[in-house]
């Protein structure tokens, strides 16, 4: 499933519909009553109650229903039969938030063969999800599928999928038990055994995202993926979590050999679709979820035979790619696919930057973050100075988390510019 | 493989654009989108919908973006949050 990033923030929201088909075969009671059914599919579900207002009721309701034709003073213009069905919008305080349109023009049915007009109760339970703050999902049995799937069978006797069922709990937890929780009779055979865990997982609970402390962080794709032995959390690039529960590495990263547990660094080289994923000497390279090729050595981008890194990023400034370790960090050339001389040099270039970070990533505004325990260091766009607040806390900004009680265990980077020291260096251009 | 007709092509990059899959063209600037991206794109959008990712716009991806569907992205990105961000001035 897939969250907007916007819930409502009362549990009882109102709906009225403000506008009927023009020319369908369904009468206003039965298009009332089917609207009915589909909120109540997600209300079962969540415990949210839904309270129809008529027109004596109050002139804004939450979740106000049209039937229109074309453009509509929204920005989803409709277009005749076909095409686009529906769509909702997100919960939040705008007065159109919540609202739901259909396509007038669509042939609106119920209780007809699929192939006979377009179901009306499979689109409004699909389009509620909407107005209750889901996005598509790619699930296939989820009704939250961009495409319309056809009808979904009795109203009364609905029930949403598990991967819509999750979403929505995710946003309003769950509801008092439903007769749907309790079993009816015993299942006919035993529950299939969960998949085999990668040998030298820990066994459950799952870390606390909360303690910081991570093995790696990493920007991919506008995602920042936050990695903890064997075990990921992703935050989406709206600043939502996509789950508080952190999935496992072997069942997103397809190949990943079982026996790499901890990824200690990982990052996507600057205008490349690949991703790189580093655990000890060693690293793989995927093409999104798949592994591509065998495991490479470190050495491949300049480090020391052996060597391992604590961090990875590319430098959005000169597309080349960064690799800390300890204090020092080399630099390679993705462009000329070499490492550059050289290196390595001190960290200290990253004026007030913690030694051995967990892991640095460069969000999606081009600033670039160090990470260390549960703090972070910031280094606006272009800069090789930490900003002068830094480090916060992790929690709060990444991690939907209060912040840590204890201060970071690294001194706050000086204010003052540094002693001069004697250097052996030179400029270039853009550095 | 064949390559794609002009109009294929056209539907293929309105379509993943309005969905969210391409970013919206820049008004201020001429842009050229380059396979590699319009390719990564189509794989995103097959891998969505189900469908074998090819990278091309295949007859099934092709009937799969004339199929009937909700007017929102799948990928709710800058397009969605500027979008959201007029509305609501």
């Amino acid at each position: 499933y897939a969250l907007s990033g916007s819930i409502w923030k009362k549990r009882t929201l109102t709906w009225r519909i403000h506008s009927f088909p023009r020319s369908s075969a369904l009468s206003q009671e039965t298009v009332r009553t089917l609207m009915h059914h589909a909120l109540a599919a997600w209300g079962i579900e969540s415990g949210l109650k839904f309270r129809e207002v008529g027109s004596q009721g109050p002139p804004e309701a939450d979740i106000l229903i049209d039937f229109v034709r074309a453009y509509h003073q929204d920005s989803y213009p409709f277009d005749g039969q076909g095409g686009t069905l529906a769509h909702a919008f997100f919960p939040g305080e705008h007065p159109i938030s919540g609202d739901t349109h259909f396509d007038d023009e669509e042939i609106w049915t119920f209780g007809s063969k699929d192939g006979e007009g377009t179901d009306l109760f499979a689109v409004a339970v699909h389009e509620f999800g909407h107005a209750l703050g889901l996005g598509h999902s790619s699930a296939p049995d989820s009704i939250m599928r961009p495409f319309y799937q056809g009808p979904v069978g009795e109203p009364t006797k609905y029930r949403l999928s598990q991967d819509d069922r999750e979403g929505l709990q995710q946003l309003y937890g769950k509801g008092p038990q439903t007769p749907y929780d309790k079993p009816t009779m015993k299942p006919l055979a035993p529950p299939p055994p969960p998949p085999a865990l990668p040998p030298g997982s820990p066994s459950l609970p799952v870390p606390d995202r909360c303690d910081g402390n991570f093995d790696a962080i990493a920007n991919i794709r506008g995602e920042t993926f936050f990695f903890k032995g064997p075990w990921f959390w992703r935050l989406q690039p709206s600043g939502q979590l996509v789950s508080p529960q952190p999935a496992r590495l072997h069942r997103f990263w397809e190949g990943l050999p079982p026996q790499v547990t901890v990824i200690q660094a990982a990052y996507t080289p600057h205008r490349d679709g690949r991703i790189l994923l580093f655990s000890g000497p060693q690293f793989w390279v995927f093409r999104d979820r798949q592994l591509e090729g065998d495991a490479r050595p470190l050495a491949e981008l300049g480090l020391p035979r052996g060597e391992q890194v604590d961090a990875a990023f590319s430098w959005p400034l000169n597309g080349k790619t960064y690799l800390v370790r300890g204090h020092r960090y080399w630099r390679y050339d993705e462009a000329a696919a070499r490492p550059d001389p050289g290196y390595p040099r001190d960290l200290s270039l990253w004026e007030g930057a913690p030694p051995s970070p967990d892991d640095v990533a460069v969000s999606n505004d081009g600033a670039t973050y160090f990470f260390k325990g549960a703090h972070y260091w910031r280094f606006p766009k272009g800069s090789v100075k930490a900003d002068p607040d830094s480090p916060q806390p992790m929690g709060p900004q990444w991690l939907d988390c209060p912040a840590p009680s204890a201060g970071p265990r690294y001194p706050r980077p000086p204010k003052a510019t540094l002693k001069p020291e004697p250097c052996n260096c030179h400029c270039e251009i853009n550095q | 493989a064949p390559e794609p007709a002009a109009q294929d092509v056209s539907l293929g990059l309105d379509w993943l654009t309005r969905y969210g899959y391409l970013p919206p063209p820049d008004p201020a600037q001429a842009q050229l989108r380059s396979p590699e991206k319009l390719r990564d794109a189509i794989k995103v959008m097959q891998r969505f919908a189900g469908l074998p990712e090819t990278g091309l716009l295949d007859p099934v991806t092709m009937a799969t973006m004339h199929k009937p569907r909700c007017s929102l992205p799948d990928v709710l990105g800058v397009a969605e949050l500027v979008r959201r961000r007029r509305r609501r001035r």
